[in-house]
């Protein structure tokens, strides 16, 4: 195993996660879901979709606490005709760990996600970038989460809060 | 909305998509995943998980086209007693726009998503980061899925395609 190197730990309490069910699975359905969200011009941060199956797809996104209710309801009113279903929509913690050289994620996501389950902690969503793997956590376990991830990669208090301005 | 500030398209041809279907939603789950593919020694690369449902949650990574049957025979072996099933694993081409100072997603998610479904070319995962949104696309719509996004974002060809070493 490559030496993980994970050089910090950053926590962002401020998001609210929208879910979009059953969004057909067909060119332009996502499209849709951010123009709407670019029209009003909310912040979105973390977008995830998985694989669909059967034709329809779900698609996660966050946006800042401040702007889920107008973003809930523009993204009603977009997905509309469509037949997809906008989920409630909650608050969550992201934490990410972030090292540059993580060329496998398969050892730092071992031993993040480790940390997490020996703490009870259970991971809502998950997306990687070259440098970060980023986990939604339920919003109350998000400074637990914080703190075993530093303590699993040996690192002291790095925490960068993200308060958006 | 904030001037789209993206300075370049990636493309990496070279990736398999492996599926996790119906993973127990509970803490350990996706660290077994993970752990599985550290033992082996193999570089996972994308990892996309949105949120469950009834107790159960898709997750899906890409590893490099030479480690994909290696990867699966461990996933098997991984999650057999869990009663999640691994999928058929399938290339996937992974198209990034990237710009640093995206603040907001949602302007970029816009643009990038309509080129692509103007051109008729549908997303099978979506995962971003701070600095850059990432899709999945079926292998043979990559360099269609480049080509596109660079028109969109005005750019000349500045592709980096990531062959792994
Ligand atoms: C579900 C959504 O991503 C769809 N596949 C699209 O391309 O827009
Ligand atoms: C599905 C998987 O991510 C599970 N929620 C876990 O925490 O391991």
């Amino acid at each position: 195993l490559e030496a993980v190197s994970v050089s910090g730990v950053a926590i962002d309490k401020n998001q609210v996660r929208i879910s979009v069910q059953e969004l057909p699975d067909r060119p332009g359905a996502a499209a849709a879901v951010f123009k709407a969200m670019a029209e009003i011009g909310v912040v979105v941060d973390l977008i995830v979709q998985n694989v669909g199956r059967a034709g329809k797809a779900n698609l996660t996104f966050s946006v800042p606490s401040e702007d889920a209710y107008r973003a809930e309801k523009a993204m009603r009113e977009a997905v509309g005709r469509t037949g997809a279903t906008v989920g409630r929509s909650n608050k969550i913690a992201k934490v990410s760990v972030v090292g540059v050289g993580m060329r496998s994620h398969s050892g730092v996501a071992s031993c993040f996600f480790d940390a997490l389950a020996e703490a009870g902690i259970n991971m809502l969503m998950i997306s990687t970038s070259e440098i970060k793997i980023s986990v939604a956590v339920n919003h109350e376990d998000g400074d637990e989460a914080t703190r075993v991830a530093h303590a699993a990669f040996g690192l002291e208090k790095k925490t960068r809060s993200r308060k958006k301005a």
